[in-house]
């Protein structure tokens, strides 16, 4: 019940240091290799969905897809300061809500499928954002 | 199917996972991939033998051209339509075609549907006449563009240095037992050795016939010789209904898609 939790955030912020114990910098940089936010590969056949009746290209396409762990995002403009800015702006926005960076794609391309429908007309059809090129943390 | 994932060249792909999917895996994957396509469900065309016809290779030449990454794989697959075919036609996708690529998101090529080889009694003329079914066209896409390709034949023996003009019309209102009310879209003088596409430009037509599909009353075309006398379209080499498959007339348009088909997130 929110009273109960209401009484737990209430330790939880008379305890400062309990605060200040949130993941160290050092925790962020510690995640294991293999599972940092990476790109995974996965294919997806249209040949093995039993589609080449009516999908006449391409085969398939890598899909892909992201996952692991967000290791803290000290890339160029998000540095240990500017980080520390946020954590503290989403805290101040919704104080439960501890922000935690996200590995998800930065980088998506398109594909062309070329197929038949039902009246054997043909389409030539361009999607957007269907191959996942490069993750990252959000 | 292969337990495997093969690239082109039947190499076992590197890092894929290697495992057949399970029927229900299988089904929740097909569903997911429609919906990214944004299709309701998976279409059954009918292929007794269109799927080898002059549509789908020149659709597939449009493919090769913008996947220029998969080339090497399409040229497989290219080659191994068009070796189906005795005669190898001259390329079917023209500079013309690409560059209506470039600005268009689908493209769609139509069969003809219907094909009245008119051939009348003297006084009136001989035609042909083309309809095809834009009523598929997913709503609201406008049509940047639209092409009626029609394959010509070398026809010299017949007609030794003589010259043919061929004329494109859209059907505005059909009169029973008559000629049919026409509007002129285009006239073209060709040789009668000439052989290969002919592309004429029914952009506008299209637009209208999309617009309000009760005008689709389809095309006809008609051909005279240089000295003005009627000639059927097959006569003058023009291939119809009862030609070679991959010499079939068909129509192309283009498409600019207004709203983009956003993926739920999953």
């Amino acid at each position: 019940s929110t009273g109960k939790r209401r009484q737990q955030n209430r330790n939880r912020s008379t305890q400062p240091q309990e605060a200040a114990k949130g993941p160290g910098i050092s925790d962020y940089n510690s995640s294991d290799q293999k599972t940092a936010c990476r790109k995974h590969e996965l294919y997806v056949s249209f040949r093995e969905l039993g589609w080449q009746d009516w999908i006449i290209a391409p085969e398939g396409y890598a899909a892909n897809y992201c996952d692991g762990e967000c290791s803290f995002p000290l890339n160029a403009h998000m540095n240990a300061t500017n980080h520390a800015i946020v954590q503290t702006l989403v805290h101040l926005m919704n104080p439960e809500n501890v922000p935690k960076p996200c590995c998800a794609p930065t980088k998506l391309h398109a594909i062309s499928v070329l197929y038949f429908d039902d009246n054997s007309n043909v389409i030539l059809k361009k999607y957007k954002n269907m191959v996942v090129r490069a993750c990252g943390c959000h | 199917g292969s337990n495997y994932l093969f690239d082109g060249n039947n190499d076992i792909h590197p890092n894929f996972v290697h495992r057949r999917l399970r029927t229900h895996e299988k089904r929740e994957m097909q569903k997911e991939i429609l919906s990214i396509l944004g299709l309701p469900h998976r279409p059954r065309p009918h292929l007794s033998h269109d799927k080898y016809n002059s549509a789908p290779l020149f659709m597939l030449d449009l493919y090769n051209t913008i996947s220029n990454e998969e080339k090497t794989d399409m040229e497989g697959i290219l080659d191994q339509y068009k070796s189906m075919f005795t005669t190898q036609g001259p390329p079917l996708a023209t500079f013309q075609d690409s560059t209506f690529l470039n600005d268009a998101d689908m493209v769609m090529s139509f069969v003809n549907l219907v094909e009245y080889d008119r051939e009348l009694s003297p006084q009136r003329r001989h035609h042909k006449e083309f309809k095809f079914n834009l009523s598929q066209i997913p709503e609201g896409e406008a049509v940047t563009a639209s092409e009626f390709r029609l394959y010509k034949e070398c026809v010299s023996q017949a007609f030794k240095n003589e010259t043919f003009l061929i004329t494109v019309y859209q059907v505005v209102q059909e009169r029973p037992g008559r000629d049919a009310d026409l509007f002129l879209l285009e006239s073209r003088k060709l040789w009668a050795a000439e052989e290969g596409w002919l592309e004429f430009d029914i952009t506008a037509t299209s637009n209208l016939w999309v617009m309000s599909p009760h005008h689709n009353l389809g095309l006809q075309i008609s051909v005279e010789t240089s000295n003005g006398r009627s000639i059927s379209p097959k006569e003058a080499g023009l291939v119809g209904r009862d030609g070679a498959l991959e010499k079939q007339p068909f129509m192309v348009a283009f498409f600019k898609v207004s709203e983009v088909h956003i993926r739920s997130v999953r």
